[in-house]
């Protein structure tokens, strides 16, 4: 593998190499036209917007699945009965009926990002199509509750 | 039977700044 320590010395490299070439390159995030982002508050290169509706639903009781001829019997019982198809049925039937659960719904989910590079002070190199490159991480993460 | 609470709105983002290594092809 042939190692360079700085961006500006990549040239170099480029030259004398045949391409394409797969390097591996660090440095800090730039941009000329960065995005002013409203919920974290910073100037970001890449932001993805993720818009869910919260709500609360009413536990429905579930209805059993043996045939009725065979509720009166599942209900008088401690455990289920061989003749219950439903395994789950004490499980839901032991909730109270009248509780609330959390549900999210996805509204939206938009993604922006403006053209950006990496620099190291003697440096910098565009960097294109990072979001689909395997373990691609945002480094933060913020969210907004409006009532 | 249903209770609207609110939108929870999420932002991920790359801020300018963060230091990062990429791997990719030239």
């Amino acid at each position: 593998v042939t190692r360079v320590n700085r961006l500006n010395d990549l040239a170099q490299l480029l030259d004398a190499e045949r391409l394409p070439l797969v390097v591996t390159i660090s440095g800090k995030v730039a941009s000329e036209n960065p995005i002013n982002c409203e919920i974290t508050g910073l100037k970001s290169v890449i932001v993805e917007e993720r818009v869910n509706k919260l709500y609360l639903k009413k536990k429905e009781e579930e209805k059993c699945k043996c045939a009725i001829k065979q509720k009166e019997k599942c209900k008088r019982a401690t455990k289920p009965q061989k003749t219950c198809n439903d395994a789950d049925y004490w499980t839901l039937h032991s909730e109270p009926s009248d509780s609330w659960t959390l549900h999210s719904k996805s509204i939206s989910c938009n993604t922006k990002e403006v053209p950006w590079y990496l620099d190291d002070g003697t440096d910098h190199v565009h960097v294109v199509g990072a979001r689909g490159a395997t373990d691609f991480g945002y480094t933060a993460v913020r969210s907004k509750f409006d009532e | 039977d249903k209770k609207i609470l609110g939108l929870k709105r999420t932002e991920r983002v790359l801020p300018v700044g963060a230091f990062l290594t990429v791997v990719g092809e030239v």
